[in-house]
């Protein structure tokens, strides 16, 4: 699932803006 | 599902209510005085009859930007919610990718006057003739119907937090990898629901009423998927090159 779902991964990657 | 939930203390539910409600304040998009300032002014009869003249892809398009800029702050949301993060990443993947669209329309009661039954879109208040042009009419109008109901709870922002979270950790999304993680955080949210319905004094039969939305909400995101593949079905090049990643990601 992570791999279709690059964008949504690296948002919730992302430090809590 | 009268099981016996985890043992919580009420001070516990009293810090779970206010970490979520924080946390919905600070990723709630539009914040009520910011709106208040808009004097929830409604688009003129010109502004109305431009966009019902607008391209049908160019509409969608316009409103799967809107989507997606609700969705960012939605996935902010969910980080901030005790546990979420520590969930697997295909389980914060398959709960944000079902449960996204079903807080922004939660979320949408806090941009809605019911009075004139219009919504806040893209800088006024817009009633459903708007989006005339998208060739939806139906869902429009159940999109709209809900708001008005969820309007007509009158819900304050905690009770709209909580509910939020307790539908974004839904343990009965499919392909959940850790099915009983999950159900434990719903189950803790739910006490939590429960805890700031009372202290409101709500009426016993609010948190029915409450659980009773999700079915109508479970039905708006499947129309929406389906709408949506039927105008990709008719105009798949614009979905492609046009259309938000993140919107095709989520929803395609």
């Amino acid at each position: 699932l992570k791999d279709k779902h690059k964008i949504l991964h690296q948002l919730l990657q992302n430090s809590t803006s | 599902d009268g099981d016996m939930s985890p043992s919580v203390s009420t001070a516990e539910l009293d810090h779970l209510v206010q970490t979520i409600s924080k946390s919905h304040l600070e990723t709630c998009q539009y914040l009520t005085e910011e709106l208040q300032q808009t004097s929830w002014q409604s688009f003129l009869q010109a502004e109305v009859e431009s966009y019902q003249s607008k391209p049908r892809e160019l509409m969608w398009q316009l409103c799967a930007v809107k989507i997606t800029e609700a969705v960012q702050y939605v996935v902010e949301f969910a980080k901030r919610i005790d546990g979420f993060m520590e969930l697997c990443q295909n389980d914060q993947i398959v709960l944000l990718k079902a449960g996204s669209l079903e807080v922004i329309l939660v979320r949408m009661c806090r941009l809605f006057d019911s009075q004139n039954n219009s919504v806040y879109f893209d800088g006024k208040f817009a009633g459903p003739d708007v989006f005339r042009a998208l060739g939806c009419d139906d869902l429009i109008t159940s999109v709209f119907d809900f708001a008005n109901s969820m309007c007509s709870l009158r819900l304050s922002e905690d009770e709209l937090a909580v509910f939020s979270a307790f539908l974004l950790l839904s343990a009965d999304r499919s392909w959940l990898q850790e099915k009983l993680k999950v159900e434990k955080l719903q189950q803790k949210t739910q006490l939590a629901l429960q805890h700031v319905l009372q202290k409101n004094r709500r009426e016993d039969g609010a948190l029915n009423k409450l659980r009773s939305k999700v079915s109508a909400l479970r039905s708006l995101c499947t129309r929406h998927t389906e709408t949506l593949s039927a105008f990709r079905a008719v105009h798949p090049d614009v979905v492609r090159t046009h259309f938000p990643p993140l919107y095709k990601e989520l929803f395609g």
